[in-house]
């Protein structure tokens, strides 16, 4: 499971 | 995309609506903190900046254009258009004990020390205390207008529900942001007590009264 670095949320 | 993170952004733009509605329609901005408008038209400044940098749908780029846009209307009508009704004398969170902290906080922990990032952490610090100003102005009233208790419901829930939105990605797509989340958990947990008052009140139509 990776930290997320794109944030594609609002 | 999914259920939760999809309700929560119209759970989100319905709280908007029902603000630009309630200032319009009553031409007046009683009630509301203009404290925390200021503080959203900075979060969403500070965190949609990559809109020039970085497209990854148009329903994303709609609503940044759209959160960004009704956010300074709404600081608009309230300081210029309705000034008359902003209630100045309740209105009194000093917001920089909420800015000057996110910022530091950003600054210390973040996931990249780059502008973009840094500045992407600050708005996620800001939104999960960006609330304060309008919670403490309706502790100080004593109460709350309906509409305005629909507005902090939908503003609330917008939030809980990216929480469900979080465990599904984490679990579904093996995705996760801690930042987000511990931040969005400060958030909701914020509303607490607002949800309390709201579902056991509000929904039986009586008014929102905080005990004084």
């Amino acid at each position: 499971i990776e930290q997320s670095n794109m944030h594609d949320e609002l | 995309m999914n259920i939760f993170r999809l309700f929560g952004d119209l759970s989100h733009l319905l709280a908007i609506i029902i603000l630009l509605l309630k200032i319009w329609k009553t031409r007046s901005c009683a009630g509301i903190s203009g404290k925390s408008q200021i503080l959203f038209a900075i979060v969403y400044t500070s965190r949609y900046l990559d809109l020039m940098t970085t497209y990854i749908s148009a329903y994303n780029t709609f609503m940044k254009i759209v959160f960004v846009a009704t956010s300074y209307a709404t600081v608009f009508l309230m300081y210029m258009k309705f000034k008359a009704t902003y209630d100045r004398n309740h209105d009194t969170f000093r917001i920089e004990f909420l800015i000057v902290p996110a910022v530091i906080l950003a600054l210390v922990i973040n996931q990249e020390f780059t502008v973009l990032e840094v500045l992407w952490t600050f708005s996620i610090y800001l939104e999960s205390v960006a609330i304060l100003p309008q919670l403490f102005l309706v502790s100080k009233t004593g109460e709350a207008e309906s509409i305005t208790s629909h507005y902090l419901f939908a503003l609330g829930s917008y939030r809980a529900l990216y929480l469900l939105n979080w465990v599904y990605r984490y679990y579904a797509e093996d995705h996760y942001d801690l930042i987000a989340i511990v931040a969005g958990l400060v958030q909701t947990v914020l509303y607490c007590d607002f949800f309390y008052l709201y579902i056991t009140k509000v929904l039986k139509g009586k008014k929102l009264q905080l005990p004084a």
